[in-house]
């Protein structure tokens, strides 16, 4: 589905630069499950921005579905990542100032898909993260895990074929978190992709193999 | 240090009441060190605010060294904050356009100290979290378990004698979670009262006593 060759990411701060990729090389074929661990500050969400096509490589080559991603324009780049990729950020991205169910729905209104099917999907998502009691509630009236499950729900409405999911479940509950991992290997079992970061070793066990990464490489990739 | 009696916390949302606590009734001594833990939206991050006199119960009393909190007038409530109590936000909570050397300076500012005495005590607790190497740069420069860190150090910089931190290690890597884990025992040691919010039991360990909370109630209180 994805393949990477060499691919570095450089910020310039003043004078400085800050190398959060170096020189990664990877493939990340469909239907896999793929857990991205690493320290604090390693690539991790660098990498996610990247293969969402969020942001660019400062040099490399970036393969993705066998297109070269740089020869892509705006439009085709917008459409990829509206119909083929559902995101959980980190900071959850939420709109403050619609509900929840405005926010799950987004993905959807860019797709233009009718109202009575955004409808649908919205409640469906929303009830798989047990939020539709809190359907018309804004993002400042709800906790941090209520927000973040806000989050995945708006990831999971469009039916994505690859699902990012940047450590989504940082701030839930054992219970809750596992009720998403489910969620996410359901989307697997259909033949979809997940690609997700985390911190916390019984969460990447859920998938199938474990990419490290350090100071921007790639320190391992083995299967779990 | 303080004592909440059948305190509730009650948000009105349109038509709706969404009841955060309920009837919670507690005490945390002196050099306690406490972890509150329970399911997403079962009040952890409501109670913080409470104990920290970011906000107010709907009912019930509230004491805080000896005094009713109600008492005070916002100056003194103010003080209490700036001098006594360093918080840690689930949502980090950073000033965007200031550095992160700037958001930790920030509490010092407050309190009035003089710009040399600022300066060192904003250097030790950079270094403490290990990002001395990045003081000069804005949030949305840094990665996210760095701005976890970055407020981290801004709780412990003015030296308080309570830390409020509310899932501190959310974002961040096992290492790096077990620093800042080591640095609030020591506080802890150093005779300041903890009291952290948590979903990793791994990290309520770290505590002597946790509270559990569920649907706005306490749950159990045990000793660890
Ligand atoms: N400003 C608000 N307006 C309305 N409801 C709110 C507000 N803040 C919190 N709530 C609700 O109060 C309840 C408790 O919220 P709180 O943030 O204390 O939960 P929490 O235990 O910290 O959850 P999490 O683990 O998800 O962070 C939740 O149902 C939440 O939606
Ligand atoms: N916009 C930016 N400008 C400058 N440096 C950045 C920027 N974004 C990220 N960085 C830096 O690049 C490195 C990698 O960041 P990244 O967010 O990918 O790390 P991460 O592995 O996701 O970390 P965390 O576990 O803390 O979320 C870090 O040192 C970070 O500070
Ligand atoms: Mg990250
Ligand atoms: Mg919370």
């Amino acid at each position: 589905l994805l393949l990477m060759e060499e691919i570095s990411k450089v910020y310039r701060v003043g004078q400085e630069e800050v190398y959060a990729l170096r020189s990664v090389s990877l493939a990340i074929g469909r239907n896999e499950y793929v857990a991205i661990m690493g320290p604090s500050g390693s690539g991790k969400s660098t990498m996610m921005n990247l293969i969402g096509c969020l942001d660019t490589p400062s040099s490399g080559r970036y393969l993705l579905a066998g297109r070269a991603v740089q020869e892509l324009d705006e439009d085709e780049l917008a459409a990829i990542r509206n119909r083929e990729i559902g995101f959980v950020f980190q900071t959850f991205n939420l709109l403050p100032r619609s509900t929840a169910a405005g926010n799950v729905e987004l993905p959807l209104i860019y797709r233009g898909l009718p109202a009575a099917e955004r409808k649908r999907r919205v409640a469906g998502a929303i009830a798989r993260v047990g939020l539709s009691d809190r359907a018309t509630h804004r993002p400042n009236q709800l906790s941090g895990g209520q927000r973040q499950r806000v989050a995945i729900a708006r990831a999971l409405v469009t039916e994505p074929s690859l699902i990012l999911a940047d450590e989504p479940t940082g701030n839930l509950d054992t219970a809750t978190g596992e009720e998403i991992l489910r969620a996410f290997a359901e989307i697997h079992r259909g033949g979809n992709t997940v690609v997700l970061v985390t911190h916390e070793e019984d969460v990447a066990r859920h998938a199938q193999r474990i990419i490290r990464l350090r100071d921007g490489r790639v320190e391992s990739d083995s299967a779990v």
